[in-house]
């Protein structure tokens, strides 16, 4: 049994989509799944990119995106090699 | 719906009538713009046509269960071929499973495609896409540049038909009824006492046991908070345990099971970030740091492989209980075996949770001399893991129908589907 370690991600939630959602009329079911590789691995990302590539994005630049996609931002957990976003729909 | 960001590549999975294809170039430009990756498409970022040349791109989906519902390049797998199509070059589309039956589809493209010249700008205009030059996939690095110790595993689930019974815990309903079990007395009480200064409209939250619907009333009940006592630390404690998507996503996902797939005993970072949707589906993403290793560095569940891709893990679920289109997802990137659990075991875990009718498993994984050495006892690698792979023909109350190896070129891909006994 490992302690948690100072790596331990970190959870935002974003409460004003969160607290007024109602997917009363959303249709879920199957979900379709696109996976956009930029590079062969974290630690080979080409010249002129940051150290941390995409995740150098603020959150707030993926809205617009997402808002194309018909998703909102519900909550974000942030860690060191990987930031997780739980959308709406 | 999720998305996981990496340094080198992004995830995203959508569900419904989400139109995700229509944020592909805005993604790809982001890409550029914002994270500096290389782009071939036009000569300035100023360009709007400006987008990143991905090193390699997937796109999969189950089949079709209501393409009418769907929108956009979404109707069919031929559209949405054609919409990737015209944005990438050198993609191929597969079929995978029974035709007539659940199957499931790819797209991907190969590290080191041809690379073809652009379209000119006014060629290939569409309605749908604001790309007009295709983007070259697979420029940036070439395959025979990519480091042989890097490894990929994704493991995905679906599951159809689900259990009437289990599905009963992705309702808001049966989670706040759940929560209301949970929430301590004190807290209660507090709760109580403030919904009985407003006129007592509603018990909700109480120790003997309140049914879900009752505890539908307590939003309208608040509505007229502002009016009455105001509610005290405790009983706003309770009020937001049992009824914000996040705390009921939270208690879903412990007494569901998913809280235990990836134990806190063997993975103790893990964060799970689950949601408990209004009045049905849940959705929940976790988050898996290695261990520490013997010096307290973080190590990789990787170590064996020499990954460069340490701490990077991921599990995301999907839940639409509805008899009428029940379905749930699991996908993972966290290695099967190694100081892990088994892909097995993971399987038998996510099936226990759902019990579905049906359910194909797809597992995406790296080939080569050093890749997952341990087995998954999923891949066509595992020899030495026959005892992990009996298991996997064996899964307790199914049948498995089909098993289907495709051999891409540094991929290999397994699919299996399931039947119930």
């Amino acid at each position: 049994t490992f302690s948690p370690s100072q790596a331990t991600p970190h959870l935002t939630i974003n409460h004003d989509v969160a607290a007024d959602l109602d997917s009363s009329n959303a249709f879920e079911g199957p979900e379709k799944l696109l996976e956009v590789w930029f590079a062969p691995g974290p630690t080979s990302l080409p010249a002129g990119v940051p150290q941390n590539g995409l995740k150098a994005v603020p959150s707030d630049t993926w809205v617009g995106m997402l808002d194309m996609v018909n998703c909102k931002i519900l909550s974000v957990i942030t860690s060191e090699n990987v930031d997780s976003y739980l959308l709406s729909e | 719906s999720s998305m996981f960001v990496f340094p080198h590549k992004i995830i995203l999975k959508t569900c419904g009538t989400t139109t995700l294809l229509l944020g592909l170039h805005r993604l790809l430009r982001i890409a550029a713009v914002d994270a500096g990756f290389p782009y071939h498409n036009t000569g300035s970022l100023d360009d709007i046509k400006a987008a990143a040349t991905p090193y390699r791109v997937f796109y999969s989906r189950k089949n079709f269960l209501f393409p009418d519902k769907q929108q956009g390049p979404h109707r069919s797998w031929k559209q949405e071929v054609k919409y990737l199509d015209d944005m990438f070059e050198g993609g191929s589309a597969y079929m995978v499973g029974k035709m007539n039956g659940d199957h499931w589809y790819l797209y991907i493209t190969s590290p080191g495609a041809t690379h073809t010249p652009p379209r000119s700008p006014d060629e290939g205009k569409t309605t749908i896409s604001p790309t007009r030059s295709k983007i070259p996939a697979g420029l940036v690095t070439p395959a025979e540049e990519v480091p042989q110790n890097v490894s990929d595993e994704t493991l995905e689930i679906l599951m159809t038909d689900l259990d009437p019974e289990n599905a009963k815990q992705f309702y808001l309903s049966h989670a706040s009824a759940v929560a209301c079990e949970q929430v301590p007395l004190q807290a209660q009480e507090a709760r109580k006492a403030a919904h009985d200064s407003l006129g007592g409209l509603s018990e909700s939250c109480t120790s003997d046991g309140t049914t879900a619907d009752e505890i539908f009333d307590v939003d309208d009940v608040d509505k007229g908070a502002g009016t009455a006592t105001p509610m005290t630390d405790q009983a706003v404690l309770a009020e937001s345990l049992t009824t914000e998507g996040h705390a009921l996503g939270t208690v879903v996902s412990n007494n569901c099971g998913l809280s235990d797939v990836y134990p806190t005993s063997i993975y103790p970072d893990a964060r799970i970030d689950a949601y408990m949707f209004a009045p049905c589906g849940f959705s929940a993403n976790g988050v898996i740091p290695a261990p520490p290793g013997p010096d307290g560095a973080q190590s990789s569940f990787d170590e064996g492989n020499k990954s460069t891709n340490p701490s990077a893990h991921y599990f995301t679920v999907h839940v639409t209980p509805e008899p009428d289109c029940s379905f749930a997802s699991f996908e993972t990137n966290v290695p099967g075996g190694q100081k892990g659990r088994e892909t097995a075991d993971i399987i038998e875990h996510v099936v226990r949770i759902f019990r579905p009718g049906r359910f194909s498993v797809t597992l995406f994984e790296t080939k080569g001399k050093g890749v997952n050495p341990y087995g998954s006892g999923m891949g066509i690698h595992d020899g030495a893991n026959a005892e992990s792979r009996q298991r996997l023909e064996r899964i307790p109350g199914y049948r498995r129908m089909d098993r289907i190896v495709h051999d891409f070129d540094d991929y290999d891909l397994i699919f299996r589907f399931y039947e119930r006994e």
